[in-house]
Order: structure tokens, then C-alpha cells, then sequence
């Protein structure tokens, strides 16, 4: 994972991103 | 020490064999559990959906590369089925663990989720063992048929905007990806960000032109989403 730049904050995953929240 | 290309492909092969060989092509316990689970269960719809994208990924497939090849790119597909349910299954457990909840209806029954993700894991498939295919149309003429991504995106009818959601979520899920994978789905991102996704039927300018008609009414609850 060293490389790869995470850009989701602690709060976030995927249920957010596809507004189930 | 260095390693050569070859190698390095080599490596990628083995590790995705490695996650892959004892995986499951259909649901696992613990994922029909979270199926059973939700409000509406998503089962069919789910296993409708494997069925009718690998349809088409097999009919693309064939047209990109040939009648002859058919039975490699159902190997290819077969592989991402499988690594479409571990993710599911990894990530269903994160957020489990994060939001405390066990029902996950609205997500499990979204299908652009789904083409999404299955998109994914299939792209990494296809890029593990090579996405380009040199093919003799005649026996003076060769040329290469491109596999890469954006390919699956078209295959799947999946738009970029969509596929950039679940990236990261994926990596995440799935701990034993190459960092030469990493990186790929690391490019998929930016070619996404800075090209694919403005393209004119992205749904990113509906969204742009919600969030502004909410900034101009000034009483709207802020959005969830940013």
C-alpha cells in the first residue's frame, strides 16, 4: 500500500460513496 | 535484486492463482448470510447479473479477439467472479466492523455497485494476465487488439464515474493485490479523474448541478455526500 495515496477520510467507505449510509 | 519484467508478471500470475485457486464461484456461506440478512434479499438479482455480464463479456471477447479464443476469456471471466465475491465478502466485513450494522440492503441490491465492482476485480484479472492480443487478420496483416481499461467499462456498460468509487474500497478489501496491480488501478484512477470522467454523459455534472441548486437555496440541509 506503500505507493498507493488512500484519499478516503476515517468516517468513509463504501456505503457513503454509493449514499447507503 | 531487480526484477525483470517477466518476472514481474510471473509474480503477479502466481499471487492472483494463489487468492484465487481455492475461492468460490458462487456466494460463500458468510456472504448468503449477509444476503439473507437484508431487507430485500439481492441473491437473484446478483447471480442474474454474473450471468448476463459474463454473456456479454464473452461475446466481446470473441469480437476483440476471436471465435477461437472463447474459452480463455470464460477462464478470464470465471477468475473474476471469484475475486467479485471475495471483495464483496471483505468488505461487507469492514464495514460491518465500522458502521456496526448487519443489513445491508440499499448497497447489496444497487447494480451500479455491482457492475462496478464486478468490473474491478474482472480488470484486474485481464490485466494480470496481459490485455493485449496480436491477432492475423490475414497473413500479411497483424494487428492488436487493446483489452485494457477503459475496455471493461464499455463491455459492462459501466461509467467511469461509477467504476472510481468502488477502487480504493477494493484495494483496501483485498490485501494480497501486487503493488504493480495497485499501481495500475492506481493509473485507472487518474485516467478516471482527469479524462473519463468529464466526459459528456458522465453522471458527475448532474451531481455538480445538484450540489450548486443546493448551495442557492441556503435553508437545504448540507449534503451527506461531498
Amino acid at each position: 500500500f506503500q505507493d498507493y495515496h488512500f484519499g478516503l477520510d476515517e468516517g468513509e467507505g463504501i456505503s457513503e460513496l454509493f449514499d447507503c449510509d | 535484486p531487480p526484477q525483470t519484467p517477466v518476472r514481474t508478471a510471473m509474480n503477479t500470475i502466481q499471487q492472483l492463482q494463489m487468492i484465487l485457486n481455492t475461492a468460490d464461484d458462487k456466494p460463500s456461506n458468510t456472504l448468503e448470510a449477509y444476503f439473507h440478512n437484508c431487507t430485500v434479499n439481492p441473491t437473484n438479482g446478483i447471480t442474474n447479473r454474473v450471468e448476463y455480464l459474463g454473456q456479454r463479456f464473452r461475446e466481446n471477447f470473441a469480437q476483440a479477439v476471436g471465435e477461437g479464443w472463447v474459452e480463455i476469456g470464460s477462464q478470464r471471466y470465471k477468475l473474476g467472479v471469484r475475486l467479485y465475491y471475495r471483495v464483496m465478502e471483505s468488505m461487507l466485513k469492514s464495514e460491518e466492523e465500522r458502521l456496526s450494522v448487519h443489513n445491508f440492503s440499499k448497497l447489496l441490491n444497487d447494480a451500479t455497485f455491482h457492475g462496478s465492482l464486478l468490473a474491478c476485480a474482472v480488470e484486474v484479472v485481464m490485466t494480470t494476465y496481459g490485455t493485449t492480443w496480436s491477432i492475423t487478420l490475414t497473413s500479411d496483416i497483424q494487428t492488436e487488439t487493446d483489452l485494457s481499461f477503459p475496455w471493461i467499462l464499455r463491455v459492462f456498460d459501466i461509467k467511469a464515474y461509477e467504476f472510481y468509487k468502488v477502487i480504493e474500497s477494493f484495494i483496501k478489501a483485498e490485501p494480497n493485490l501486487t503493488r504493480e496491480m495497485i499501481k495500475h488501478m492506481e493509473r485507472c484512477e487518474h485516467r478516471i479523474m482527469e479524462c473519463i470522467a468529464w466526459q459528456t454523459d458522465s453522471p458527475l455534472f448532474d451531481i455538480l448541478r445538484q450540489q450548486r441548486e443546493q448551495e442557492d437555496q441556503p435553508d437545504q440541509p448540507e449534503p451527506t455526500s461531498t
